[in-house]
């Protein structure tokens, strides 16, 4: 899974 | 982010801040699962290792590093500070039960088998079902106080609003994390049953919350 995908939510 | 989502994270934040200051304040954390809370600390280590290896933004990074603090701050005034009011006796909740389960889920179903990944993925399953061990001890003892139904109630909105958050994004970024969705809505779907109890026991003014 990319960075951008979903790894910014907590 | 959207406004479902940054709400979501606050009302994560002020569960976490009631829980802690009330465990403080009465110095006691009799009718608390230290097992639950124990699994959070567990859910946030696995799931923020990326601390180490991205940087998202100033946000995701102090949010991260205060709920690490916060979860490690609480299981340590459960089983250390104020270990005697602890009911050990009635957080009987077999966690073995749930991590084996999640353990072996998070190796069949996850985004891409490697370490950091797995371990991400065992986080956000163990997030779903960490609040079992709880709400069993409620169920075991029938009542709780009402400050922790109030840290439930805002753990539970937590969960509501991040599905909200989903819709939105789903809508409007055709963004989906279905690993994180299903978890979430069965996670939610747990606080089903807390919250009707909640709004017709809790808010009607009296003290505790106490099963028929």
């Amino acid at each position: 899974m990319d960075d951008d995908f979903g790894k910014d939510e907590l | 982010m959207n406004v479902f989502r940054l709400a979501g994270d606050v009302s994560h934040l002020v569960a976490i801040i009631i829980l802690l200051l009330k465990i403080w304040r009465s110095k006691s954390c009799a009718g608390i699962s230290g097992k639950s809370q124990v699994l959070f600390a567990l859910v946030f280590t696995t799931r923020y290792l990326d601390l180490f290896t991205v940087f998202i933004s100033v946000y995701n990074t102090v949010m991260k590093v205060v709920f690490l603090a916060l979860s490690y701050a609480t299981v340590y005034l459960i089983y250390m500070r104020f270990r005697n009011s602890y009911n050990s006796e009635n957080d009987t909740f077999r966690v073995e039960f749930l991590l084996v389960p999640v353990i072996g889920l998070s190796f069949l179903e996850n985004y891409a088998f490697t370490p950091l990944e797995i371990l991400w993925t065992f986080s956000i399953f163990l997030e779903a079902v960490a609040i079992m061990p709880q709400l069993f001890m409620i169920t075991k003892t029938g009542e709780a106080e009402s400050i922790t139904t109030h840290y439930l109630f805002f753990l539970g909105l937590y969960r509501a609003l991040y599905i909200a958050n989903w819709v939105w994004r789903y809508h409007t970024e055709s963004f989906y994390d279905l690993i994180a969705i299903v978890s979430g809505v069965v996670q939610t779907i747990f606080f089903c049953d807390f919250f009707y109890l909640y709004f017709t026991r809790v808010l009607r003014g009296r003290g505790k919350m106490t099963l028929p």
